[in-house]
């Protein structure tokens, strides 16, 4: 596993995240639960618990993009890069962006919204690249049921060198 | 003698699409800017296990089209 230079990390263990818009391709509710998911995969082995917010600031703000979108990190059209995430930290800090030129699925077409928000949440919250292909911390997109979908044993390292273990 | 690789054989479309996946994913900081493609490549091959060549040979080509996260893969 990798961290960032200089181990940003969250000085807390209770975050919260907003969603400010929605992709086209899935009905919000499963982007509500394909998210909700996403973060249950960190906090079902740290400290750490994930607060929704709506209409206030929040640690870590997801959202839908094409193209150029404000950060200077430009997406790519459909393919190549599917998404992105920032190291934990203010403003740009921790938040996630997502191509909207993929087609996001739940299931095991095109390309699968729990699974790829897991793997950027993992950098929201300090977690560069694993060069495990195991891991869910690897840079290149492939498919595993999210049903039976467990972190691996590098990922665990890696989160629990930041946050700890989750108390029993 | 081993004959100098030069990457002009390959397509300029090829160069600059290696080059943009490199200077994404694997930016060099001010005190590596001297190293040739070549090392870059070696440094994008071994993150993946491939077999490190320096070149653009088809496994390294394939794995650059492979969807992915656009955070670069060595930290910066």
């Amino acid at each position: 596993y990798n961290t960032f230079p200089g181990n940003p990390r969250w000085r807390k263990t209770h975050l919260t995240y907003k969603i400010v818009n929605y992709t086209p391709d899935l009905p919000q509710k499963k982007v509500d639960d394909a998210i909700r998911r996403a973060f249950m995969v960190w906090s079902d082995v740290t400290p750490l618990q994930f607060q929704r917010v709506f209409n206030r600031p929040a640690d870590i703000v997801i959202a839908f993009a094409r193209r150029e979108h404000g950060d200077g990190y430009p997406f790519d059209g459909r393919g190549n890069t599917l998404a992105h995430a920032f190291a934990p930290g203010e403003g740009l800090g921790g938040d996630a962006h997502f191509d909207d030129d993929e087609r996001w699925s739940e299931f095991n077409r095109e390309v699968n919204l729990f699974l790829v928000a897991a793997h950027e949440f993992g950098h929201s919250l300090g977690l560069g690249h694993s060069n495990v292909p195991e891991a869910l911390m690897y840079p290149v997109y492939s498919y595993v049921n999210p049903a039976t979908f467990r972190l691996s044993a590098d990922d665990k390292r890696g989160i629990w060198k930041l946050y700890g273990r989750k108390s029993s | 003698l081993p004959v100098q690789f030069k990457p002009e054989s390959w397509s300029n479309t090829d160069l600059e699409k290696v080059k943009a996946y490199l200077d994404k994913f694997y930016p060099v900081s001010t005190k590596q800017k001297s190293l040739t493609l070549e090392e870059r490549i070696k440094e994008m091959q071994k993150f993946f296990h491939l077999t490190v060549t320096g070149k653009l040979n088809a496994e390294t080509e394939e794995m650059m089209k492979q969807p992915r996260c656009g955070v670069p893969d060595i930290a910066e």
